[in-house]
């Protein structure tokens, strides 16, 4: 069984002389009476009775003209059947398409097409695309629709270009020129069967309109101006000043404005923009001054409102216009100035006493109007209380004495006017006089019921009139006599070293060995206080120990007393900064760093006469020195200043005593008082105060360090997690005197086992080589380890020693310290063997040696 | 058998042809 399109008829045409068409049979004719049915569209569906069939012999008409736009095509159901009409067959369909023929024009969508295109827009630049259909048979050449411009208006030059087959306008050129032609219109012509002769056409039109860009620069109606002006008027329309521009009007392209470019620098000129007219009003809105200023040259630019287009940007140069103007003097007459002024008159001036002078100055020639005297001004009073004054040229005298009864009137101040007049000019200025009566006693004020006599002291503008009562030249003399105190207080205030004395006036720390102060002693600070030892530099001293073992409340004794047995030879010491360094007078550049100094620390170093500014500035020098040598290298590597105080203490991977409350507490009995004491306020028991400072330091005896102050030093770390254990940190830093400071350096975490810091601080010279070893401290936990080697040992090679016996399977806290005396002998090393099963191990060595070339050694198997 | 012929028409020679296009067999 196969299907196709078993016939065909031509559309518009009369198919009938083909007829029949189609013929249907059955091999049921052969038996019996068969009768032929067809149905369908067409048939027994709109539109009716295209197709008839012979019901006897099966042969199938077509009876009327189809139209292919309308049914593109027909199936004929064809069935057989028997005399009773039952099917005999199943159904067959005979398809029958139907012929296209070109009976369809092309058809555009829009009558006239808009469109718009920028001006100067670059060639084969997309304009409009023009839409038309054709009804004909899709993807036949009846309805394959070509476009052509036929007609352009204006019609110099062709301006753009059709695709044929998509309808697509696009400029041909770069020529559109919308101050030529604003605009176009095109003809268009679609034209089936691809454009052929024999096929069917439509037109439409086009309208193009080409806007406008800024490609036209501005310029001046005029290339210079000269105006005239008087002086000390203002203008508010001196001058018009029309621009011209050719790009469309009102818009940004063609709105200007016009600047100044020199002259206007007393700002004088402002001009004013008209968006209507692009025509400039210059104004005169600040007074100018012939005297001044008697000519001078504006010179103004233009330029639109928009940017220049590209197309003329470089082309575009800055055009100055001039603009002169000639200032007109104008005869100002006269002015008091200052406006007012005051006098005294007392009750002792008689009548045509001379009170003072009072001149108004020429505004031409600024000297006073008096040179003019009776030729172009003269004086007059103006309002004048009582008729009290006379003026005569400028100068004012008394009319008559000033009575009580005058001076109650007035209520003992006098307040008028004098007038300066140039008649000729018909100008006149005023000027006001005050006058403070004195002298003047009403019937309350009478000398006779006071024993004091009244202290009169007038001052008049004139410094010649100054007149000072007794009671004044006393004032004068008490004047002179605190000045001359002033020098005696000055030098009783130097002398700041007494106590008490000198309040307000700061002695400045620097480097006195009696500015080491008391703070610096054992015992435990207010508050649980970590103690920061700040280096007290003496002058001149290059050596500078940049840390120091906080981890001990005698560290404070510590420093102390080293840096007076040093006195001013090879001087070392620590700083060790736990909580960071920041100051309210530190640098920007150290602000850098996380974290702050704990104030009260910082405070007892700046009272004890440290200099902290020299401090922070090493610190931070030595920090972007460090960080500078390698750009990878991370600035946090080398000052080892960290703030995590407060994120979470790693107390439990240094020797936190919460561990302790498992362990047998009978070892705490051998240990130092110290570290009794702190394994007692652990375990909470009630405790004795911390004793007074040991005055015998350095001590002869081991004394244990407080846990919990290792605990702090360890924090300092960031790289100790506080809940695990897994990093190893450990600092050495050995300071031999001379130079080649060492720096703190932060060892990454050879294993990734946990928490083993040593700390090793030495602040001697000499050839002392202490060592800390550690061996196989895989899993250690919780062990603390102290020695402090103290002794001013000259020349021996004295090595900083612990040795702790094997702690696989051990107990977790072995605390040891060991003092080494003067000129003992040492033991080399300090070896912590095997401390497997342990984590968390704290070491702290510290060798105390005033001799040069100490070596700091601290090495850790891998 | 149940077929439809339809009408081949030779525009140059005249003559006319019938074929089969479409059969079905029982």
């Amino acid at each position: 069984e196969w299907i196709k399109f078993a016939a065909a008829c031509r559309e518009g045409e009369d198919n009938s002389k083909r007829n029949p068409i189609a013929k249907i049979h059955s091999d049921c004719a052969a038996n019996q009476p068969v009768t032929y049915r067809i149905s369908g569209v067409g048939i027994d569906q709109p539109p009716y009775g295209i197709f008839i069939i012979n019901q006897k012999t099966g042969e199938i008409n077509i009876t009327s003209i189809v139209d292919r736009e309308v049914t593109p095509f027909f199936i004929i159901y064809c069935r057989a059947l028997n005399a009773q009409g039952q099917d005999l067959e199943n159904p067959l369909e005979l398809r029958v398409r139907v012929m296209d023929i070109n009976d369809n024009p092309p058809v555009f969508s829009m009558t006239t097409f808009l469109g718009q295109i920028e001006e100067n827009s670059n060639a084969n630049t997309l304009v409009m695309k023009l839409n038309a259909t054709d009804a004909d048979e899709p993807n036949n050449l009846n309805s394959m629709i070509a476009f052509k411009i036929i007609r352009q208006e204006p019609s110099d030059s062709p301006m753009f270009t059709i695709n044929r087959k998509t309808g697509e306008i696009r400029t041909m050129n770069n020529f559109l020129d919308r101050e030529q032609y604003s605009q176009y219109s095109l003809v268009v012509r679609g034209s089936d069967r691809d454009g052929g002769a024999d096929g069917m056409s439509a037109e439409s039109e086009c309208s193009i309109t080409i806007l406008d860009v800024n490609d036209n620069i501005p310029y001046l109606e005029q290339s210079s101006y000269d105006i005239t002006i008087e002086e000390n008027t203002l203008h508010s329309q001196l001058l018009q000043i029309r621009v011209i521009d050719l790009d469309e009007e009102f818009s940004d392209n063609w709105k200007a404005i016009i600047f100044f470019i020199s002259g206007n620098e007393g700002n004088w000129f402002e001009i004013e923009m008209n968006e209507r007219t692009n025509v400039g009003t210059l104004k005169v809105v600040k007074p100018l001054d012939y005297e001044a200023v008697k000519n001078l040259q504006l010179c103004i630019g233009v330029r639109n409102v928009a940017e220049f287009h590209q197309s003329i940007i470089s082309q575009y140069r800055l055009t100055v216009t001039l603009i002169t103007v000639t200032v007109l003097n104008v005869v100002k007459g006269c002015v008091f100035q200052p406006g007012s002024k005051t006098f005294i008159v007392d009750s002792r001036m008689e009548a045509n006493h001379t009170v003072g002078e009072f001149l108004a100055t020429d505004c031409e020639t600024g000297q006073a109007t008096n040179k003019f005297k009776n030729v172009r001004y003269r004086y007059v009073m103006g309002n004048n209380p009582e008729n009290l004054l006379v003026v005569d040229s400028g100068i004012i005298t008394l009319r008559n004495r000033v009575t009580m009864e005058q001076y109650e009137r007035l209520n003992k101040r006098y307040e008028g006017t004098v007038l300066s007049i140039h008649d000729s000019l018909q100008r006149t200025c005023t000027g006001t006089i005050i006058m403070v009566l004195c002298g003047f006693w009403t019937t309350t004020e009478h000398p006779t019921t006071s024993t004091e006599k009244p202290v009169t002291l007038s001052i008049t503008p004139n410094v010649d009139n100054v007149h000072f009562g007794p009671a004044g030249i006393g004032l004068l003399i008490m004047g002179f006599l605190v000045l001359g105190l002033v020098p005696f207080l000055l030098i009783s205030c130097d002398c700041g070293g007494a106590p008490g004395g000198g309040a307000g006036f700061e002695p400045v720390p620097e480097c006195s060995d009696g500015a080491i102060h008391t703070w610096a002693v054992e015992g435990p600070q207010p508050g649980g206080i970590t103690t920061i030892c700040v280096p007290q530099m003496p002058p001149g001293n290059a050596n500078v120990i940049e840390y120091i073992d906080n981890s001990g409340v005698y560290t404070n004794e510590y420093c102390g007393r080293e840096m007076q047995d040093l006195g001013g030879g090879e001087r070392t010491t620590g700083f060790e900064l736990m909580d960071g360094v920041k100051t309210s007078a530190a640098p920007e550049i150290c602000q850098e760093y996380s974290g702050t100094l704990r104030r009260n620390s910082m405070r007892e170093c700046r009272d004890g006469g440290l200099n902290m500014n020299f401090m922070e500035s090493y610190f931070c020098q030595k920090a972007y020195a460090y960080a500078d040598e390698d750009e990878g290298r991370p600035s946090n590597d080398c000052l080892l200043i960290y703030d995590i105080e407060g994120v979470g203490s790693p107390a439990g991977s240094v020797g936190c005593c919460s561990f302790i409350e498992d362990l047998d507490e009978s070892f705490l009995d051998t240990l130092g008082p110290k570290f009794k004491k702190l394994a007692d306020i652990s375990l909470g028991k009630e405790i004795d105060s911390y004793p007074d400072p040991d005055p015998s330091w350095p001590p002869q005896s081991t004394e244990p360090i407080c846990p919990q102050h290792m605990e702090q030093l360890a924090s300092g770390h960031p790289s100790i997690s506080p809940h695990f254990g897994k990093t190893t940190v450990i600092s050495e830093n050995a300071y031999p005197s001379g130079p080649g400071v060492q720096h703190p350096m932060l060892i990454p975490d050879p294993l990734g086992y946990g928490n083993i810091t040593v700390r090793e601080s030495y602040t001697t010279s000499g050839t002392l080589k202490p060592s800390v070893h550690f061996h196989d401290n895989q899993q250690a936990s919780n062990v603390v380890v102290t020695e402090r080697v103290v002794g001013p040992i000259s020349g021996a090679d004295l090595h900083g020693m612990l040795e702790i016996p094997a702690l696989r399977d051990g107990t977790n806290v072995i605390v040891t310290e060991r003092v080494i005396a003067p000129g003992s002998s040492l033991p080399n090393s300090l070896t912590i063997p095997n401390p497997r099963e342990t984590s968390n191990v704290v070491v702290t060595e510290r060798v105390i040696q005033p001799t040069s070339g100490m070596i700091g050694n601290l090495s850790i198997p891998p | 058998e149940f077929q439809i012929q339809v009408r081949d028409h030779n525009a140059k020679n005249g003559t006319i042809k019938w074929h089969s296009i479409r059969r079905q067999k029982r």
